[in-house]
């Protein structure tokens, strides 16, 4: 509505003079962004992934893969802890709010060995969850070995990952050399590059979850 | 369906390019770097109302429903939106997360009387 004494100009009212109607298509288009991506506002992005970083990683990704409907694909970078840097063992967060109510169905877990490899590395992904007692729960999401340096996509038990109901993913990974005699030489962050441009990434493919699923798969 | 010229007075499409600059969101909309916002604006005089050529879709389908079973004010057709695409975004939500989703009907592609 235009006001007093004019129509809607979509059934044939006068139209808006161009400087108003512009300021109206431009929050128009506000509005519809926002709506189409269930948002109340626009995001305050306090700390942008680093362009170089966040150019990598979309590299990485499968080309031409396309969301499926109403689908998202998610980047999530990693923060890290080391609850121990002498062992090789880091504690890797990632923030996922947007994932919430929503069907994950791919996971995978990037990560980048560093070129000086002395052996085969073995990697294992745990789900950490912080409970009862000093250990929390654990629940192994994937197991890899390699002797190649560069950049491994880790995939993860979906199954593993659901249920997670806070927005804040803790993953735990372990890693050792199988081969040689240098482990206890080795510094984790010597075997793995988690830091600057190399940070870890999760990758996540989630889909709305249907109502009705449920009472579907009682059936 | 017509794109408006500036003396087509009859319902047509109105093509309009929203760059995300000119919003301000460029820094959290990476991909596209804006979009094409296109509406429908013109008369819908009598003859045109419902008009097959003019509006062949489900919308307009619908709309021909509700005149033949409801009261319907004389005069209030209106160009509408017939066929909308959606629009792949890739953004950063407000953790810095990397999104990549179809928003669904973004992209009005054609306008009819309803």
């Amino acid at each position: 509505a235009q006001g007093a004494g004019s129509a809607c100009p979509s059934c044939g009212g006068p139209t808006p003079a161009p400087q108003a109607e512009r300021a109206l298509v431009l929050e128009l288009a506000k509005q519809q962004i926002l709506e189409g991506l269930h948002l109340t506002s626009r995001p305050r992005i306090t700390h942008p992934p680093p362009q170089a970083a966040l150019a990598r990683a979309l590299r990485r990704l499968q080309p031409g893969s396309v969301a499926p409907a109403n689908g998202e694909e998610v980047i999530s970078f990693a923060t890290i802890t080391g609850p121990s840097t002498s062992a090789c063992s880091s504690v890797l967060t990632f923030h996922l709010s947007t994932a919430q109510s929503h069907h994950l169905y791919h996971a995978r877990l990037w990560l980048h060995v560093f070129p000086t490899l002395p052996g085969t590395l073995y990697l294992r992904i745990f789900r950490w969850s912080p409970g009862s007692g000093h250990q929390g729960s654990r629940t192994l999401l994937a197991e890899h070995q390699t002797t190649a340096p560069g950049w491994h996509a880790l995939t993860l038990s979906s199954s593993g990952l659901r249920g997670e109901e806070s927005p804040v993913l803790k993953l735990q990974l372990n890693c050792r050399l199988l081969e040689g005699n240098t482990t206890s030489a080795q510094q984790p962050r010597q075997l793995l590059d988690t830091a600057g441009d190399q940070r870890p990434f999760l990758e996540l493919k989630i889909r709305p979850s249907e109502p009705g699923a449920g009472r579907a798969r009682r059936r | 369906t017509p794109t408006c010229e500036p003396e087509t007075p009859l319902c047509c499409r109105r093509d309009h390019y929203v760059d995300f600059q000119e919003l301000g969101w460029r820094d959290w909309i990476l991909q596209p770097e804006g979009y094409q916002l296109n509406y429908c604006s013109g008369q819908c005089p009598p003859h045109l109302a419902g008009s097959p050529g003019i509006a062949a879709s489900f919308h307009s389908a619908v709309f021909s429903l509700l005149k033949a079973n409801n009261p319907w004010p004389l005069g209030t057709s209106c160009c509408v939106p017939t066929a909308r695409r959606p629009l792949s975004l890739l953004y950063l939500d407000r953790d810095g997360n990397v999104v990549k989703t179809d928003v669904p009907d973004m992209v009005v592609e054609a306008c009819g009387c309803s």
